[in-house]
C-alpha cells in the first residue's frame, strides 16, 4: 500500500537542498558564505554598528575536500536562550517581521549546517555576545533532522575581558574551493561594492588575505518594523488579528493594526462592508470578515505604504562603493522615491560605473551587478527581471555606450518582501510596476552618461584640433 | 529587541506561496489545476488504472472573481483517516519513497488549499472511497495555518451504490478565467499529449467541453519502489538505517538496505573502511560511519541504479500522443536507455512531430513540449536546460528544417529525483548527465526526421520533372 508520511521542515531542505543553492560541492560553498555573511551584515548595519567583517575558509582535512568556514561579525550577538533554535532549528527566524533585511526565510544557517554535518559529520560551533553582556557563550550544536530541533553537544559562557560584542559561527562543509574561487571571491566583492561603510577581510584556503577597508563612515538609516499596509490583507490576517484579542471593536483594530488607516478610512470601510464599528471583532461572521477583506483591497484612497521600513543604500554609498571597487572616470546613482506593490514598499536605486578600472563588459551588454536588499545575487541572471531590462529593453548605441565597454550599471531593489523565484535568493521575478521602475532607474542614469560621454567626445575633437 | 520566532510549515507556504507557483490570480487558478491534475494522474496510471480524470472550473461568484474547481478521478482513492492530513497538514505525501510520481514534495494539494481558503474563505471538499471499499467517505476541511494541521468542518460517509473508486477534490479560489484560459487548455492538452491511454473532459466556466478520448489501451509500466543506490549514500542516510535497528550486522545493513550491494561489494567496502563486516551497526563510531560514507561513494564498480523505480512513456504512447493532437506526416519517438545521476535513475524519452495540423513554430527554434515525470512543464522555458539546448546547441537546417516550420520536439524527463529549480515545478537544472543525453536524444530523432524530409524533398523534385 501507499506509504503516507509526514515529514519536518529540516528533512524537507535536507531532502531538496539543491533548491536552497545546495546543489553541489562547488556551490556548497558558495552557499554557505553567503549564508553566513548575509546574517552577519544584517546583525550590523541593520542596527546602527558599522560592520567588521571576517571571513575565513580553510582545509579542513588533508585527503578529503572538507573546508572549515569562520565568519565573525561584531554585530548584536544573539541571546545564548536563542541559540540553539536559530540554528537548529529550520524556519526559526528574527526576520519574519516587516522590515527590510537580508535574512527572509528562516533558512540560510540551517541548510548550510545540514550540509556540513551530512558531508563531514562535525557540527557547527557558535560563539556570540550581545552588547553590554557580561559573558560570551558558546555552543557545538547539531540538527535533528526528524524532529528539526537542535541536539546541543557542548555549550558554555566564559567572562568577557574586553568589550566585545557579536557572533562567530563556524561550520565545516565538504566544497570544491578550485571551482568555486572566483565566485565567491566575486560574492565578497560586490557585497564590498554596497557596503563602503564595513571593514571586510577574507583569508582563503590559499592564506591569500584580501582586505575590503572601509571608505566612508556612515551607515544607510536603519530599517524599522512597520505595521502591515491594508493592501496586504488577506482573510488569515485579519482572523489573526482578531483572535490576537486586542482590539474590543472592530475599528480600533483596523486604525490601529494597520499603517494608512486613520479615523475616515476606518468609518468608510466599515461602512461599505455594512459593518457597525463598535462591533466586536470576534463576534464578526466568517462572509462579513470576507467582505471586509475585498473591501479593504479594492478601497483606493489609501496613502501609500510608509518607506521607513526600507533601508536604500543612499546615493553616496553608492558612488563610494562604486568608487573603492572601480576607481571609475564616470559615476553616478540615483535613489528612486519609494513605490509600493502588494502594500508592500520598494524602492529601487542604481549606480553606473564607466571607465578608469572597470572591467570591459561582454560585446552584447554592460557588466550588471545586481542587488536585493544588498545582497548580491551571481546566479540565475537568465532568469531575473533586471537582465531582461538591461539586455533587451535598452539600445545601449543611443546612449552613447559602443559596446564591449568599460561599464558596470548596478541595480538594486529592496523591499520589504523581495519577489525572489526561489529560496536560494538568486533572481527577481518580473513584477510589472518593480519592472517600470528599474527601467525608469536606469534610463535616468544612462541619460547622465551620455551626457558626460557626449561632453568627452567634444572634449577629445577639440583637441585633435 | 528582535522578535525570534518559529513558524510551521504551512506558515512558511503561505507566506511565499509566490514561490510554489501563486503569485497572482491567473497564476493561481492554473498552479490549482496542476497540482489536482497531476495528483488524480499519479492516482492512475501509477496504480494499472486507465486513468478517468474530469476538471471543471466554474464561477462561484456573481460579483468576486471566485472559481470552484472540482477534478475527479477514478484511482486508488484516499484511506478516510489519511484524508485529513493528506489535504490539511503541508509536507504530508505518499511520495517521500524511492518511484517515479508527479508529485514529490507533499505541497500541491495543500498550497492550493490555503489560497483558496485565504481569499474566499470556502474550505476544501473531498469524496473518496479505495477499491473494494463498501463506503464512501467525504469531508471539508481547512487548514489551521499556525499549527499546520486540518480542521475538519464536517465528514461522514454513505454506503456504495455502484462500484466506484476514486477521489473528487473541490476548491474555490479567488482567479482570473480570462488571462489564466489560455495557459490552463495548454496545460490540459499537453497532458492529454503524453497520456493517450487516459480519458480526460474538461468543462471550462463557459460551458465549453473539452473532451480528449482514449485512443490506446495500454499504460506505461508503473513504477515501482526501490532501495537506495549508494550513490545516494551521506551520513544521515547512514545513521537512519542504522537507528532502525533492523540489522544485527553492518554486513547485513549493506547487502539488504541497499540496491546493487552483494557479497562482494560489502566485503570490499568494508575493508576499505576497515570496518568488521560482522560489526553491530549502532556500535559504530562517528569517525567510521563518516569513513564508510566516503568509501561507499568513491567506489566505481556498483551497477548502476535499476530503472524499475521509472515508468517512461515509451515510444508507442509518446507517437500515439502526439497523434492524437497534432495528426502529423512525420513522428517519431525515441527511449533511451536508463542513465543516472547521484543515485538517481533517469531515462530521457523525445518525440517529434512535423507537418500535418502540427502548428507553426516561431522563427528561432522549434515549438517545444517539455515535460518532467509526465508533468508538462509550462512557465520559465527560459531557465530551463531543455529550452537551451534546442534554442543554442542544435542547428536545426543542419536537419533540413527551415524556421519557422510545422516541428513540435517533445522532451520527456523521468527520474526518481527530477532537479527542478523550484517547488513550483516549472524548470530543470542543467546537471551535466541529464545535459547529454537529453541532447543525445533530440539528435537522433533529429536525424530520423532529417531522412524523412530528405526523401520527401527528392519526391518532390521528382514530381517537378
Ligand atoms: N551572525 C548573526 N548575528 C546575529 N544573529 C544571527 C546571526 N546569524 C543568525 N542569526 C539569527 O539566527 C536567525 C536564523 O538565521 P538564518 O540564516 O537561518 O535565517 P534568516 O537569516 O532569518 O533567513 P534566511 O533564510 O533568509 O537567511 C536569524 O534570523 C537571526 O536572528
Ligand atoms: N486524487 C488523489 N487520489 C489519491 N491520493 C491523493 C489524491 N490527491 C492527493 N492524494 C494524496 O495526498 C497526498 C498529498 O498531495 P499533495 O499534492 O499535497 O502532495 P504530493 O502530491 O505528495 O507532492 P507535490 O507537492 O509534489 O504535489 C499525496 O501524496 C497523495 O497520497
Ligand atoms: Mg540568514
Ligand atoms: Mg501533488
Amino acid at each position: 500500500g501507499e506509504q503516507y508520511r509526514a515529514i519536518s521542515p529540516a528533512e524537507f531542505f535536507y531532502k531538496y537542498r539543491e533548491i536552497a543553492g545546495f546543489s553541489n560541492p562547488a556551490r556548497a560553498l558558495y552557499q554557505t558564505i553567503r549564508e553566513l555573511v548575509e546574517n552577519a551584515l544584517d546583525a550590523t548595519d541593520a542596527h546602527n554598528i558599522l560592520p567588521d567583517i571576517k571571513i575565513v575558509i580553510r582545509r579542513a582535512d588533508e585527503v578529503n575536500p572538507y573546508y572549515k568556514i569562520v565568519v565573525e561579525d561584531n554585530g548584536i550577538g544573539i541571546p545564548p536562550h536563542i541559540v540553539p533554535e536559530a540554528f537548529g532549528r529550520v524556519l526559526f527566524s528574527s526576520k519574519y517581521v516587516l522590515r527590510q533585511t537580508r535574512g527572509m526565510f528562516g533558512l540560510g544557517a540551517k541548510v548550510a549546517i545540514l550540509y556540513g554535518q551530512i558531508t563531514t559529520g562535525r557540527p557547527v560551533e557558535i560563539v556570540t555576545s550581545q552588547p553590554g553582556l557580561k559573558r560570551i557563550y558558546y555552543f557545538k550544536l547539531r540538527i535533528d533532522i526528524n524532529k528539526n530541533q537542535p541536539v546541543i553537544l557542548e555549550k558554555g559562557s566564559y567572562r568577557k575581558n574586553r568589550e566585545w560584542h557579536g557572533t562567530i559561527v563556524s561550520v565545516t562543509v565538504e566544497g570544491d574551493w578550485s571551482k568555486a574561487k572566483s565566485r565567491i571571491k566575486e560574492y565578497i566583492m560586490r557585497t564590498a561594492v554596497v557596503t563602503p561603510y564595513a571593514n571586510i577581510v577574507f583569508i582563503s584556503p590559499e592564506d591569500e588575505i584580501i582586505y575590503y577597508k572601509r571608505t566612508i563612515n556612515k551607515l544607510p538609516r536603519p530599517p524599522r518594523e512597520v505595521k502591515p499596509h491594508p493592501y496586504g490583507i488577506d482573510l488569515e490576517v485579519l482572523k489573526r488579528l482578531i483572535s490576537s484579542g486586542k482590539y474590543t471593536t472592530i475599528y480600533d483594530l483596523l486604525t490601529k493594526s494597520f499603517q494608512s488607516i486613520g479615523d475616515v478610512t476606518a468609518r468608510t470601510l466599515l461602512e461599505r462592508a455594512g459593518i457597525d464599528p463598535s462591533h466586536e471583532p470576534a463576534k464578526l461572521r466568517e462572509d462579513k470578515l470576507l467582505e471586509l477583506t475585498n473591501v479593504m483591497k479594492q478601497y483606493e484612497k489609501y496613502r501609500p505604504p510608509t518607506s521607513l521600513a526600507l533601508s536604500p543604500l543612499g546615493e553616496e554609498v553608492i558612488i563610494a562603493g562604486l568608487k573603492r571597487i572601480y576607481q571609475p572616470e564616470f559615476v553616478e546613482a540615483i535613489t528612486r522615491r519609494p513605490a509600493a506593490y502588494e502594500g508592500h514598499p520598494f524602492i529601487v536605486e542604481v549606480g553606473i560605473a564607466y571607465g578608469g578600472r572597470t572591467p570591459i563588459s561582454t560585446d552584447r551588454y554592460p557588466t550588471l551587478l545586481r542587488y536585493a536588499n544588498k545582497i548580491p545575487l551571481l546566479y540565475d541572471e537568465g532568469s531575473d527581471v533586471t537582465t531582461r531590462i538591461v539586455k533587451e529593453e535598452i539600445n545601449w548605441d543611443n546612449y552613447l555606450v559602443k559596446l564591449p565597454a568599460p561599464i558596470v550599471v548596478l541595480v538594486h531593489l529592496c523591499s520589504t518582501k523581495i519577489p525572489f523565484k526561489g529560496v536560494g535568493k538568486e533572481s527577481i521575478a518580473d513584477v510589472d510596476v518593480i519592472h517600470k521602475e528599474i527601467k525608469l532607474a536606469i534610463l535616468e542614469v544612462a541619460r547622465r552618461l551620455r551626457n558626460y560621454l557626449s561632453k568627452k567626445m567634444k572634449e577629445e575633437e577639440r583637441r585633435k584640433k
